[in-house]
């Protein structure tokens, strides 16, 4: 696998959240990200990104992630919850 | 799952920044608000809408430049990250506002290495304003990442893609054609001119500052496109090849020459560099380059890229006889090599050399019978073909050699011609006035 650094990991994830990709997390329940849907969220990502859906952290993803961006999430909530309650 | 749209229940939105940039060296308040203006204008070009500025606090949409946490949950994150966002119209007091991160070095026709271009952020800002929502089409301008700067805000034209989701809100503007799609011929006339902001035409009209050509001494002079120009303020004389002056009022140089800075109030020296025809600007230390009247992006740049000195530059001009371009400065001259863009060797000399000039020049040209001219106060110096010497009996007067007039006279900017002016006829043609402007032509 690929090695990635927690701070990395991290970064990603804060970005997957925020931009509407990840649901955010749950300061009640603490609730944490599964591998699964960390996969699926890159590979989101890396579509609308126009990037190759790897799934995986790697350096044109971090790239993207490093861009200069509209501060808007590129998933709304509306659609994120409606996908959720699909699945 | 379909997502709602949102969008405005009204077409006449109103609009107003409320703050500015704080380091707004490049920016100026007005570049700011005419690029929101343009920006704007993109989209109410092809849908129904229309945006007007107004300056109470109760505008639909309200543009800041902010930083950090400004309480709206999007807190921005300094240079880079995220730069700027707006609300989606709705119920909500904020829809529709719009936020610039003041942590980002806001650019206007600058390359992309040198900030953030403001206007290309601006457009999809106001798409998010009236409802669209990101897209991953690589043509799009709402993608949410960056792109770069988009041209010029004037003939910018949003991408096929941006039109369909925004007709689908709003509908089609008439005189839109939502047929017209990429690679198709379109089938309306080019965009007309746009207009300055309505504020800055009560300026234009009045010119209540505009100099009098009789008594001037001029900043500038240059042979561009074979008619000379005499820049003076922040205004300008034409006369074409045949030495007829254009207008006996003088042209506004920003209403003509696009893209300089509001705030320049005058040029020190303009030529036309051989080899591309471009046209040069100097002022200061810095300088512009036009193609045709508008400047190139990336301008202004420093003059040490001349290899000129840290004091500017009084007179600059291409001399016939060797295609040459001659910098004076006080009592110096410097020769550069426009086609090999650098300074030729062993200058600066004393101007001296050239017999008969004075030092401290207002500004030079060539002109299309050879010779040079020089130019200082209300006087001017020929020196014909390669000589180096000033042609005896000069100086003359400028005002009476050049801009047709009469010894003794003189008219402001409001003065209808006189019976003095015997050598010039003056023919008015309502059928081109325009926005209150008045054309006329003159013929000696």
């Amino acid at each position: 696998a690929p090695s990635q650094s927690t701070e990395q990991l991290d970064m990603g994830v804060d970005w997957l959240s925020k931009f509407g990709y990840l649901p955010p997390p749950d300061p009640v329940t603490g609730q944490l990200q599964t591998k699964e849907a960390l996969t699926k969220a890159i590979k989101a990502m890396q579509k609308f990104g126009g990037l190759k859906e790897t799934g995986v952290l790697d350096q044109a993803t971090l790239g993207l992630m490093k861009t200069p961006r509209c501060s808007l999430p590129d998933v709304s909530e509306v659609e994120a919850t409606a996908a959720r309650r699909k699945r | 799952s379909p997502v709602p749209q949102n969008k405005w229940k009204k077409r006449h939105l109103s609009w107003r920044v409320r703050t500015f940039p704080k380091d707004s060296a490049l920016l100026g308040r007005d570049t700011v608000r005419a690029l929101m203006y343009y920006a704007l204008k993109v989209w109410s070009d092809i849908a129904p809408l229309n945006f007007h500025e107004v300056a109470g606090s109760d505008a639909d949409i309200q543009i800041d430049f902010t930083k950090a946490d400004h309480n709206d949950g999007y807190p921005f994150d300094g240079p880079g990250g995220t730069v700027a966002h707006a609300f989606f119209p709705g119920e909500r007091f904020t829809a529709g506002d719009t936020h610039f991160d003041d942590d980002e070095a806001w650019t206007f026709r600058s390359p992309d290495s040198h900030g953030m271009d403001l206007f290309a952020v601006a457009v999809h800002e106001f798409g998010h304003a009236i409802g669209l929502v990101h897209t991953s089409a690589i043509e799009s301008i709402m993608r949410p990442y960056y792109q770069g700067p988009v041209g010029d805000p004037l003939k910018y034209d949003l991408p096929y893609e941006d039109k369909v989701r925004v007709w689908q809100l709003y509908g089609v503007r008439d005189s839109v054609s939502h047929t017209h799609q990429p690679g198709n011929p379109s089938q309306t006339a080019e965009p007309p001119v746009l207009l300055d902001l309505p504020e800055n035409r009560s300026t234009v009209l009045l010119a209540r500052d505009a100099p009098d050509r009789c008594t001037s001494h001029f900043d500038a002079v240059a042979q561009i496109r074979g008619e000379a120009f005499f820049f003076k303020g922040k205004y300008f004389w034409r006369l074409t090849r045949e030495k007829h002056l254009v207008s006996l009022r003088p042209a506004q140089i920003h209403r003509f020459w696009r893209g300089l800075p509001n705030n320049l109030d005058s040029v020190d020296a303009v030529y036309e560099r051989p080899g591309d025809h471009k046209i040069v600007f100097f002022k200061g230390l810095k300088y512009w380059v036009f193609k045709d009247n508008i400047v190139e992006e990336g301008y202004p740049r420093p003059i040490s890229d001349f290899g000129l000195p840290s004091e500017g530059v009084d007179a600059a001009f291409v001399w016939l006889h060797n295609d040459k371009t001659y910098f004076f400065k006080d009592n110096h001259y410097w020769r550069y090599d426009d086609h090999l863009r650098r300074m030729d060797l062993g200058y600066p000399k004393d101007s001296t050399l050239w017999k008969g000039l004075p030092p401290q020049l207002d500004d030079a040209m060539r002109w299309s019978d050879g010779s040079s001219y020089f130019f200082k106060g209300k006087e001017y110096w020929r020196v014909p073909g390669s000589d180096m010497e000033v042609e005896a009996g000069y100086p003359r007067l400028i005002a009476k050699d050049w801009l047709l007039c009469t010894e003794m006279q003189s008219d402001s900017p409001d003065t209808e011609p006189k019976s003095t002016e015997t050598r010039v006829n003056v023919h008015h043609h309502p059928d081109h006035a325009e926005n209150g402007y008045e054309v006329c032509s003159c013929t000696s």
